[in-house]
């Protein structure tokens, strides 16, 4: 009967509490998520949602939607984003401040850094499982594959290789610091 | 899908569309606006990998099944959140006594490699990046269908590979707007100083990463050992023996 209906579903996850964080650094900030795991109502919807919480001077390490697309919603704060298309053109690359609304296609690879004292954003997603992967870091596409496919693909030494796999210990959230040039989309 | 796509009169059999040559092999590709193919959703390409030639590692925006016509070779994919379960183990018990971190005193590890040999399919997600490596003696032929029509492709009905490495100096010519340009890897598109933050590296290498000067394409020529870790193969598989002993 009522038990197992539409009427019964949660439908109402809060994502600003840290204490549920997904991704957690004291000194970087979270960022949390919801998917129909543990919103299942959202199976239904074919939907979920980030929300990020950084510091200044945090960088969320370049990844890119595997299945998704993405708005990117700032609710609080600054921070500096560059995006990269598939054709590898820079397409964006500014400074985003409260208000501002950025969609985020599916394999256009992404980096935020916060710019100002705290940058807060929600993105939602076109997925009810949304993925990303990660350019760099330990769990990154980098990390992945083997050291002769990175010394053949981009003609450096096994030791650069090496340190291109494995400096970055982050998983999502690294310290970022020091200027940026930004403002100057590659195209 | 726009209408009438499907009012298909008279079909043709058909050719690729584009060669893209590159220093170790060829992508052939079908033009996916062909009323059959845009029918159908299907994308397809073709891809000729000579003796040493690796297919650098790309993802697509569709997910898709590749089937292996001709040849041997390894494949290597990367799941996002898998583990890299493939270790130089000997290496890497030694090092852990003297408490260095991870990623250090050891040769290598990654995720995945599987030995590749003709009839194998094989199912590649969208957003997942693949790479192909041709250790025979004769040429790798892979024909792959992409599924762009499937929910996983978020985005239009065109085929958009990215390139994790190496480029593609001919650009995609199948993508109006894009004919003439070429296309870069992943990393181009960023100022080298976010990359050299992002991986800890120094600019000068960042900058490499981009490709700038590299005009291989995006299936290169391996020179010298290619030592990926992969288990061996299985006895008789391929006709090929063990490369190390079975324990």
């Amino acid at each position: 009967g009522l038990e197992e209906t539409l009427c019964t579903m949660r439908c109402t996850e809060n994502l600003d509490d840290p204490s549920d964080a997904d991704v957690y650094t004291p000194s970087l900030g979270y960022i949390n998520t919801v998917n129909s795991y543990n919103l299942p109502i959202l199976r239904l919807l074919h939907l979920s949602a980030l929300r990020g919480s950084i510091r200044n001077n945090a960088m969320v390490l370049p990844q890119w939607n595997v299945n998704a697309n993405s708005a990117l919603y700032v609710t609080n704060g600054r921070a500096h984003i560059q995006m990269v298309n598939d054709n590898g053109d820079r397409v964006f690359d500014q400074e985003v401040s409260n208000g501002q609304l950025l969609i985020v296609p599916q394999g256009f690879s992404v980096m935020k850094r916060a710019t100002s004292e705290q940058f807060q954003w929600i993105e939602f997603k076109t997925n009810e499982n949304a993925q990303v992967n990660s350019l760099a870091g330990r769990t990154s596409v980098m990390t992945g594959l083997p050291l002769e496919v990175i010394t053949n693909g981009f003609q450096i030494s096994p030791q650069e290789a090496k340190r291109v796999k494995f400096s970055t210990m982050e998983t999502t959230l690294t310290h970022s610091s020091g200027p940026m040039s930004y403002g100057r989309p590659r195209v | 899908q726009w209408p009438n796509e499907c009012q298909l009169d008279q079909l043709n059999a058909l050719e690729p569309s584009q060669v893209i040559q590159s220093e170790g092999g060829r992508i052939e590709v079908w033009d996916h606006h062909a009323p059959q193919l845009r029918c159908s959703g299907f994308a397809f390409e073709r891809f000729v990998i000579e003796p040493q030639g690796l297919y650098l590692p790309t993802f697509m925006n569709a997910g898709k099944l590749t089937f292996v016509v001709h040849g041997t070779g390894l494949m290597g994919r990367v799941v996002p959140g898998c583990p890299e379960t493939f270790i130089e183990s000997p290496v890497f018990g030694e090092s852990q006594g003297q408490g260095q971190g991870q990623g250090q005193g050891f040769r290598d590890m990654h995720q995945k490699v599987e030995h590749l040999r003709c009839g194998d399919t094989i199912a590649t997600p969208s957003g997942v990046a693949q790479w192909f490596y041709n250790n025979g003696n004769e040429p790798l032929i892979l024909v792959a269908a992409a599924d762009l029509a499937n929910h996983e492709n978020q985005l239009d009905r065109n085929l958009r590979p990215v390139l994790i490495a190496g480029n593609n100096p001919q650009g995609q010519e199948w993508l109006q707007g894009r004919q003439q340009q070429k296309q870069n890897n992943i990393f181009t598109g960023f100022a080298p100083e976010i990359l050299a933050q992002a991986f800890k590296i120094n600019v000068e290498t960042a900058q490499q990463l981009q490709s700038h000067q590299d005009n291989r394409g995006n299936i290169v020529k391996v020179k010298g050992p290619f030592s990926v870790i992969r288990p061996p193969l299985r006895r008789g598989q391929g006709g090929q023996q063990p490369q190390e002993k079975a324990n």
